[in-house]
């Protein structure tokens, strides 16, 4: 780097370490080198209060670096942002005032590696409404020589070269970058899982829901005595699991007998020998992904986004991996459906890998955050894709695999014609039943409305009860789903149907009431998953937001009928087989669903 | 995937094990052609007891 040392802004340095030591061990040893630097909150972004360590040995040069691009002094006034670059990840400030003297105080997490890259590369630019980003000057800064060079300051002052020649200085940047205490890096990991499988909100986790999150872990032997680990984890006894408690076990355990083989979210093998890895792995994959994507200041470009990770956004994860089977990475989660023809409560498996990634991108500000900056388009791009590829006549082959991977679920017998049949895959998705397969209720009374597909269902007398146990979604309205074209007042204080249908359903839609289809509207949208998961998110808004067809039939017995269409990941595309003015009878079929965007 | 139908206020009685299932945020599995529920009789009908039910005591 090209640094010089100034005073430090108010910062305090402990002597000792007021931790154990033995809470410093990683890898297997104690860090002796590691100092620890507190620094006061100034309440204007510099310094988080956290305490964080400096390193004064290359050996420990793995974890998460805290980099704070601080302020900056420039040649002339502009608005100013800065980016800063270290292997595959880049982050960026927020734009400045107009100013010569940019001041940012941006604090980014990144990943620091063992024989990893360490050149951050940091650019300035200036931004306007006439020459948007305009790159006025750069350094590149060693982080391994700056965390391992002894100071007195925890902040440095480095010159910006122009980017055209290396001679012309043009400005200087404040920075500062420390380590992040290893056993912050785990706490946070703890409050950032127990978050996600805290499926209550009440912070601490029950006994299930402590099971679901070892089962997710991946570790068999684990899975097998998790009573055990339960009783140990709760030192206090009171029959939950807390944060710390979870925090505790979690460094304690991992240490004599890992818990985490696989990482919940990615499904990647980790590598137990190496606890610190195996915690940054996990925080970045739950903050941000796998780690194999860019991050740049929380938005994600469809160029850099991993095609893996946007996959696991729906319950079409699996779709992907069913060659390999369900409990690869991890355990298999369920969902709880009512079966109404058995009348018994029966479980849907689900990847609980897919799960709680749902639940970390649905969930969270954050993950909604990544997918409002790029990768909605992504999503439809995606869903584009596998749709060329399922009318392709390659895709038949695939048919026999996905049969017996739902055998319990599908039954052929009832499927109009056989397999080899099919030409493609999205024929067989679409594939009809035979006259009789599905027996309409009450055929000769159109005063009695029928399911119109196969399919979980909710339904509700009013609004009012939709949103209070199901559709969580903040800014969800009669008006949003049903679109401006359509008006809303003749259906205000509706009652609310929701057909859900899973990805081994029939995916042919039927007439849930005799009479004539008065209009139809598209409505263009994303395509955001429909699983619950999303839809109980108070941050998506699934039904108003995505792509969907509105229908409405007159009725002599009901009134009108708003009929909603609504796609979703993968299963974009959405037909119909009747038209405006068509006389339908309930239980016609009146279109389906198929792959494509 | 999803279909959502909308009712005018009032036009449906939907089944009340549908009703219940869902007032515990639990999906009921179903299959098309089920019956999903009646028209409501129209306000006067509800209004007004039904004479056939009725006996002289």
């Amino acid at each position: 780097g090209h640094g010089s040392s100034k005073s430090p802004p108010e910062v305090e340095e402990e002597s000792h370490l007021s931790r154990p030591k033995q809470k410093l061990h990683i890898h297997g040893h104690q860090h002796p080198h590691l100092r620890r630097i507190f620094r006061r909150s100034h309440g204007n972004g510099y310094g988080s209060g956290t305490s964080c360590l400096k390193l004064v040995n290359a050996e420990d040069f793995a974890g998460i670096a805290l980099l704070t691009l601080i302020s900056a002094e420039m040649k002339f006034k502009d608005k100013w942002l800065a980016c800063v670059s270290i292997g595959e990840q880049t982050f960026r400030t927020e734009i400045s005032d107009h100013t010569e003297k940019p001041v940012w105080n941006s604090e980014k997490k990144l990943i620091l590696e063992r024989n990893g890259p360490h050149v951050a590369r940091i650019s300035v630019f200036e931004t306007n409404r006439i020459s948007k980003n305009n790159l006025i000057g750069y350094c590149e800064i060693d982080l391994l020589e700056f965390l391992t060079r002894d100071l007195d300051s925890d902040f440095e002052v480095f010159e910006l070269f122009d980017p055209s020649s290396s001679d012309i200085i043009v400005g200087k940047i404040s920075i500062s970058c420390s380590v992040e205490d290893p056993i912050e890096t785990e706490k946070s990991f703890a409050r950032r899982i127990l978050s996600i499988v805290d499926y209550n909100e009440d912070g601490q986790l029950s006994f299930s829901e402590f099971s679901e999150l070892i089962k997710a872990f991946g570790n068999q032997v684990a899975a097998n005595k998790k009573e055990e680990l339960f009783k140990a984890a709760d030192k206090n006894g009171d029959g939950v699991v807390s944060m710390d408690e979870l925090a505790d076990l979690l460094s304690i355990q991992q240490e004599k007998e890992p818990l985490i083989t696989h990482c919940p979210v990615c499904g990647e093998i980790l590598e137990v020998s190496d606890r610190l890895s195996t915690v940054v792995h996990l925080s970045i994959c739950f903050d941000e992904g796998t780690g194999n994507q860019i991050m740049t200041g929380g938005f994600l470009t469809d160029k850099q986004a991993s095609y893996g990770w946007m996959f696991k956004l729906s319950e079409w994860a699996h779709f992907s991996a069913y060659d390999v089977g369900l409990n690869f990475g991890s355990s298999a989660s369920h969902i709880l459906v009512f079966d109404r023809r058995t009348k018994r409560l029966v479980e849907e498996l689900i990847d609980g890998k897919i799960v709680m990634s749902m639940r970390a991108i649905y969930q969270s500000k954050i993950g909604l955050q990544l997918i409002d900056k790029g990768a909605k388009e992504l999503l439809i791009s995606i869903s584009e894709k596998q749709g060329r590829k399922m009318n392709a006549a390659e895709s038949a082959k695939d048919i026999p695999q996905f049969v017996e991977f739902f055998k319990d679920q599908i039954n052929l017998a009832e499927v109009k014609y056989p397999l080899e049949n099919f030409k493609t895959f999205n024929e067989f998705f679409i594939r009809e039943l035979k006259p009789g397969a599905r027996p309409i209720a009450f055929m000769e009374r159109d005063d009695v409305a029928v399911c119109a597909a196969d399919s979980r269902l909710m339904a509700f007398k009013n609004i009012e009860d939709s949103l209070r146990f199901w559709i969580k979604g903040k800014k969800f309205s009669i008006q949003g789903l049903l679109g401006k074209e359509i008006s809303s007042s003749t259906f205000v204080d509706g009652s609310l149907v929701i057909f859900r249908l899973a990805p081994q359903d029939y995916h042919r839609f039927h007439v849930p009431v005799s009479g004539t289809v008065e209009q139809f509207v598209n409505v263009p949208g994303n395509l955001y998953t429909v699983n619950p998961i999303a839809v109980n998110s108070e941050y998506c808004n699934v039904f108003t937001e995505n792509k969907r067809v509105v229908s409405i039939i007159s009725t002599a017995e009901f009134g009108k009928v708003a009929f909603v269409a609504i796609g979703a990941t993968m299963v974009g595309s959405i037909t119909f087989l009747k038209k405006e003015g068509d006389s339908v009878k309930k239980g016609d079929e009146f279109g389906y669903f198929s792959f494509g965007g | 995937s999803t279909v959502i139908c909308v009712f005018e206020k009032g036009a449906i009685q939907i089944d009340e094990d549908l009703l219940v299932n869902s007032a515990r945020s639990l999906e009921t599995l179903v299959s098309v052609g089920m019956k999903l529920g009646v028209a409501a009789r129209k306000q006067s009908e509800i209004d007004l007891p039904n004479l056939k039910n009725c006996v002289l005591e």
